[in-house]
């Protein structure tokens, strides 16, 4: 029942954004965390149908529904997470890379991932210093519930510390920083398993960096300002 | 007319090393394409790194095993250019009038040169970009592609003090790249800092009209008994006329168990 068509005119060249009016659920499958209830995935495909060509592109992704919040805890100074509203005990692995030749094969990953799911774990923390993982490594931590602490390429070791004191002001070009994390964040933000973007570790990156990654990865205030009761007209109808 | 969607390119995959190639991008691509793994050329693993390929053709030994990786000479000795290498493949693709071609790198460290039937492109620094080059003028007509890749390592590869520690001389900071590469309390020094074509290469077959990079956001209400999927997306016309698109969005859940779809 959850198809939706839409007329889009796309002018000679050009590069738009479309944005789909919002898809209404009831009471949908959540996605939860390893131990803390199902994994629920649903196939979301987007197609694309040119007039007078006929299929031009399609696109599909495995999404699941879950709201993850987290806050530092005033009493502890502990970051506390919730996910679909309820509290969890984090239970985190450390993860470096899995091969440091980089073969990083799916069955690598799924083998890799299901074990820190067999061990009972919920979150697997991917360092700073080494790799934004691959959608592969995503993939298995959707399906077998581990929530991804992913940090960005800034390490306490490396960048402003140590005597003397070593790249103060992080990478030399803070643009090119920028551009990876951007990609890099649209390569992987539409899976569950994605709780946490972190600047670095055990590091605060350049202030330059550290707002900018902070601006570009804030709530956009679309879902902010949306009241928890607002009826939506699809509701009305 | 080619199928829409995505090929990777993951075999067929051969490596040599740049000092010891006597041709240029274009010859390879064109009049002088290596015929197989024959000196100086040998059979690449990609996605992976210039050292998974040389330990797969046993021209290092394995630095996984004993104290092999003291062996292996590191790049702060050898100086960059020895571990620049480059990556040769073919591929078939037959495009019908109005598709296009992508060929697509998830990730490439540190920097390369890309060659396409003589034809070249530099794709910019960073270990963690995605490259996506519109190729589809200059495919070869009767099918056969002959593309080779010149990969260069980190700017800043640095060295590693005797002592060792973590990050070596931290000089791999400068870039935007994998920091462990130049050594940590729990691992050894990598000798080519992870210079490679690292993850998946692939062409990619549309119409006039792509889809790209969807972003896919919930909300929640009324306890999550209230939830909307919000859907954006870029598409880009490649075409010099105007597109009229039917845009469909479909969510469906995987079936479980004997239930079936009628």
């Amino acid at each position: 029942e959850h198809l939706q068509t839409q007329h889009v005119s796309v002018p000679p060249g050009a590069r738009i954004q479309y944005t789909f009016p919002q898809l209404f659920f009831y009471k949908p499958n959540l996605w939860w965390p390893n131990g803390m209830g199902k994994q629920s995935l649903y196939n979301v495909s987007i197609t694309i149908d040119v007039k007078g060509y006929g299929k031009s592109d399609s696109w599909g992704q495995l999404f699941g529904f879950r709201k993850i919040e987290s806050h530092i805890d005033s009493a502890t100074g502990g970051r506390l997470f919730k996910v679909n509203g309820q509290p969890i005990f984090i239970r985190g692995g450390n993860w470096i890379l899995s091969d440091c030749l980089l073969r990083l094969s799916e069955e690598r990953y799924k083998t890799d991932v299901k074990f820190h799911a067999d061990m009972n774990l919920n979150m697997i923390r991917c360092w700073g210093g080494g790799l934004a993982e691959r959608p592969e490594f995503y993939h298995y931590c959707d399906v077998y519930g581990l929530l991804v602490w992913q940090e960005f390429w800034i390490t306490g070791d490396v960048d402003g510390r140590g005597i003397p004191v070593s790249n103060p002001n992080g990478p030399l070009d803070h643009d090119l920083f920028m551009l990876c994390a951007r990609d890099t964040v649209k390569l992987l933000r539409n899976h569950p398993s994605l709780a946490l973007w972190v600047g670095g570790n055990e590091q605060v990156p350049p202030p330059d960096l550290n707002t900018a990654l902070k601006n570009d990865l804030k709530l956009h205030p679309f879902f902010e300002n949306q009241s928890e009761n607002a009826m939506s007209v699809e509701d009305m109808s | 007319m080619a199928e829409i969607g995505k090929m990777v390119l993951d075999s067929g995959w051969l490596a040599a090393r740049s000092t010891e190639v006597k041709l240029t991008g274009t010859q390879l691509t064109t009049t002088h394409p290596p015929t197989g793994p024959t000196s100086p050329w040998m059979e690449a693993v990609v996605p992976g790194t210039v050292l998974a390929t040389l330990v797969t053709n046993k021209t290092v030994g394995d630095p996984f095993y004993g104290l092999v990786n003291e062996t292996i000479v590191d790049i702060a000795d050898s100086g960059r250019e020895y571990y620049t290498f480059w990556f040769f493949t073919k591929f078939q693709c037959k495009l019908s009038g109005t598709q296009h071609l992508d060929l697509n790198f998830r990730a490439i460290n540190y920097s390369a040169e890309v060659y396409l039937n003589g034809h070249k492109k530099d794709l910019p620094k960073g270990m963690f970009q995605r490259h996506s080059l519109e190729v589809t003028d200059i495919l070869n007509p009767e099918g056969t592609n002959l593309l080779a890749v010149l990969v260069y390592p980190p700017d800043h590869p640095g060295s590693i003090p005797p002592e060792g520690g973590q990050g070596g001389d931290h000089e791999i900071g400068k870039d935007v790249a994998t920091q462990y590469v130049e050594g940590w309390d729990w691992i050894a020094p990598v000798r080519d800092r992870n210079t490679g074509i690292w993850d998946e290469v692939s062409i990619y077959v549309s119409g006039p009209v792509k889809i790209i990079d969807p972003h896919l956001v919930s909300s929640f209400f009324d306890h999550n008994t209230r939830v909307y999927l919000h859907a954006t997306t870029e598409l880009e016309n490649k075409s010099a006329w105007v597109a009229e698109c039917s845009l469909n969005i479909q969510v469906t859940t995987e079936l479980e168990g004997s239930i079936c779809l009628v």
